[in-house]
This record gives C-alpha cells, sequence and structure tokens, in this order.
C-alpha cells in the first residue's frame, strides 16, 4: 500500500510509525513518544504523550485497536493527535484542556494482529499469539485483563474469537499497557477504549449486573457525551453499561480499569450499525472522527471541572 | 501466505424472536464456520437479540435455507465481502 499518512485514510502500521515519529518531531513541545513496551512478534508498542512536561497533571488515558478488525478505531486516535496539536492555542476548549490535562495515547494496541489483518487477513480480531496444546492462533487482548478474567466459561478455548489466553495479563501487549496504567494511576483520571462498530458508548460494568458506585455519574456523563457526538451529524448513539447493554463480557480492559480505582472508564464503540460493519468506507472516517471528539471533549472538559 | 479473500461472502442479519431460534442460531455456530461480527461470540446469543454473522460461499445455501424452513427474520447487508473489503479505499491517496 504505497504512499503516505493521511488523516482521511486507513494507513497501515509502517505508516502509523512514521507518523507518530512526524509528530513528534513536529511537536516536540507537546508531544512525546513513549514505548511502553513491545508485542508478542516483538512490534513496539507505543504510546504518545500530548501536554506539557509536568507528570503531575490529570490525565486520560485513551487506546485504539485492540481488534485488529476494527480500523475506525486507530483512525480515530490518529484523528485526535492530530486535532490536539493542530488546534491548541486556536480552540478555546483544547487549550484548556491541554494546558491543564495530559492525554496518553496508545494508537495501536493490538500491533500484530493489526499487521496481520492488513497483509493476510482483513477480518481478524485477536492477536498473534502462539497457544499451547492448539493450533489456533490468538487470544482476544478484551478477555485478557484481570477481571473477572475466568467467570465465563466460552473464553477458555483457544479456537474461539474471544479466546482469554491462558491467564490474566498473559498477552504481553496486555501487560505492557495495565504496567503503564498502574505506574500513573495516580494521575489517570479517565480510560477510554475505542472500538467498531455499533454506536454505543459504555461504561462498567460487564463481568456483572452489579452497579458501580458512581454509576449515575457515568450514566449522565455518556447521555450528554452522546448528546455532544450527535450535535455535528445526528448519528444516533446508544449507552449504558456493557453488560445492560450488549451482554456480559469478562476480562475487559474497561472493568479492569474500573475496579483499579479510575472511577470513569468508558468504551467506545464507533460507527456504524452494521451497514458496512468493520468495513467503514475511508470516506466516513472524517465524520466519525469529528463527531467523536466532540463527546471525548466532553468527556475531558467534565473530568476538569469535577475531579480533584 | 496468500492473503485471505472473502468472494462471494455475505454477512446476514437475522433478528431473532425467541429463544428458540436463538437456539438454532447457536446450533448452526457448532456445525458451520460463522464469523460473529455481532456479538462477538454465539456464546452471548439471546432471543431478542440482532445478531450480524460472515458465512463463506460454500456455506450460504445451508444457512439460508435453515433461516428459510425456520421462518426467521433476516437480511443480507454484505452480498460480496470482498467487494466491501476493497471498496472501503474510497479516498483517493493526497
Amino acid at each position: 500500500v504505497p504512499g503516505r499518512h493521511s488523516y482521511r485514510k486507513y494507513n497501515n502500521w509502517e505508516r502509523i510509525v512514521a507518523w507518530t515519529e512526524k509528530m513528534v518531531n513536529k511537536h516536540p513541545e507537546m508531544v512525546s513518544r513513549i514505548q511502553i513496551g513491545s508485542t508478542v512478534e516483538d512490534n513496539p508498542l507505543y504510546v504518545l504523550k500530548i501536554g506539557k512536561e509536568n507528570e503531575r497533571r490529570k490525565a486520560i488515558f485513551m487506546d485504539c485497536g485492540i481488534h485488529a478488525r476494527e480500523w475506525v478505531s486507530p483512525a480515530f486516535c490518529q484523528w485526535f493527535v492530530y486535532q490536539a496539536t493542530k488546534t491548541y492555542g486556536r480552540n478555546k476548549i483544547m487549550t484548556k484542556l491541554l494546558d491543564r490535562m495530559n492525554f496518553y495515547v496508545l494508537p495501536v494496541f493490538n500491533v500484530d494482529g493489526y499487521i496481520w489483518s492488513w497483509t493476510q487477513n482483513r477480518m481478524w480480531r485477536k492477536n498473534r499469539s502462539k497457544n499451547r496444546n492448539s493450533n489456533c492462533i490468538g487470544t482476544d487482548l478484551n478477555r485478557n485483563f484481570n477481571a473477572s478474567w475466568d467467570s465465563f466459561p466460552d473464553t477458555n478455548n483457544p479456537c474461539w474469537e474471544t479466546y482469554r489466553g491462558p491467564a490474566p495479563e498473559s498477552e504481553k501487549e496486555t501487560k505492557a499497557v495495565t504496567d503503564f496504567i498502574r505506574s500513573h494511576l495516580k494521575s489517570i483520571k479517565v480510560y477510554i477504549t475505542f472500538h467498531s462498530y455499533s454506536q454505543m458508548l459504555l461504561f462498567p460494568y460487564g463481568y456483572t449486573s452489579k452497579l458501580p458506585p458512581n454509576h449515575e455519574d457515568l450514566a449522565k456523563m455518556a447521555k450528554i457525551g452522546t448528546e455532544a457526538l450527535s450535535t455535528r451529524y445526528e448519528t444516533r448513539y446508544i449507552y449504558g453499561s456493557i453488560q445492560s447493554t450488549i451482554y456480559p463480557t469478562s476480562g475487559s480492559s474497561l472493568d479492569w480499569a474500573y475496579d483499579l480505582g479510575i472511577e470513569h472508564t468508558f468504551a467506545f464503540e464507533l460507527r456504524d450499525k452494521g451497514k458496512f460493519g468493520f468495513l467503514l468506507p475511508e470516506s466516513r472516517i472524517k465524520s466519525t472522527c469529528k463527531e467523536t471528539m466532540l463527546a471525548v471533549k466532553f468527556i475531558a472538559k467534565y473530568i476538569l471541572r469535577h475531579t480533584s | 501466505i496468500t492473503p485471505a479473500r472473502f468472494d462471494r461472502e455475505k454477512v446476514f442479519r437475522v433478528k431473532l424472536q425467541d429463544e428458540k431460534q436463538a437456539n438454532i442460531i447457536k446450533d448452526l455456530a457448532k456445525t458451520n464456520e460463522l464469523d460473529f461480527w455481532y456479538p462477538d461470540d454465539p456464546h452471548h446469543i439471546t432471543a431478542n437479540m440482532t445478531v450480524d454473522f460472515r458465512v463463506s460461499e460454500k456455506e450460504t445455501q445451508s444457512i439460508q435455507s435453515a433461516l428459510d424452513q425456520n421462518e426467521m427474520h433476516y437480511e443480507i447487508l454484505i452480498h460480496d465481502l470482498q467487494e466491501e473489503v476493497e471498496k472501503q479505499f474510497d479516498v483517493k491517496e493526497d
């Protein structure tokens, strides 16, 4: 796939790595790149830190691309970094956010799977780790977190798309992310993970029908976030807890981050609702990213105002 | 390894009316290679849910017959997945 990086197109991993370097070079005062680990196939896991040096400020951690075939998700993380650097000093809200917060952005969580979805199988979902005693490849990284990890028997087969792995955090990718978040826990006030598709804004829990202590706050934020999103193109999102809105899931990053103590954790299921599914045309990337920015900026503003 | 192709593969959307229909889809998942797009996994299928899944060309006929025989409400979201894979790149290089 020749050509250079474009925010209006899907970019393969090679282009995304080059883009991270370009962003650091172009905005050294605002963007730094941290390698938080590497994948099963030894690809680097990069987090871009957006904001000023001060580590003690409130921070938001965002990850994209945990499921390989959900390509619009990494496209959003790239768009977010682009907008943050482009509109700082021009857009009042973004300037205020970046003057007082940091954003940690993991553009592609499941790098090996993402590469595989570009080179071998567009429909691939899991990572690319080998499973002992099985010919089936891969673990679903979003079932590999230590959050009621083994509570559902249907995640225990390496040949299934939602295989949870041999143990919680068994995957190098998962461990790199959990170690980074644990070591920055004092500053991280929000965890947001981006998936597709279905047009939903979800919050804990997935592994239980129990309501999180601050579920009213989460529901209010999700409601206003979906309303903010729809102001752009009237795209309708639904919102709610994972368990009540879609179905019970164990081992998810969202529940793990919440139980770790990050009181505001959300999962976006980006466009669309099934007409294209995972194959959202590139011509819809920009509008999907623009409307999602409105929801993310609302969440960040809310946290700035309502957390100590 | 030659990249996977999805010629004439289809994506079905089935609106399940009751538990019986949910079990039919779960049974089909046991005997066919269905790639579930929503929910992620056939174990999450319940009554009154909308289910999306990808079917290979060779299994389309039998799947469609099973849905028809059981008078299930379905639509085909994508008729040729390979075409959609190629059509997603609809923005020209800068």
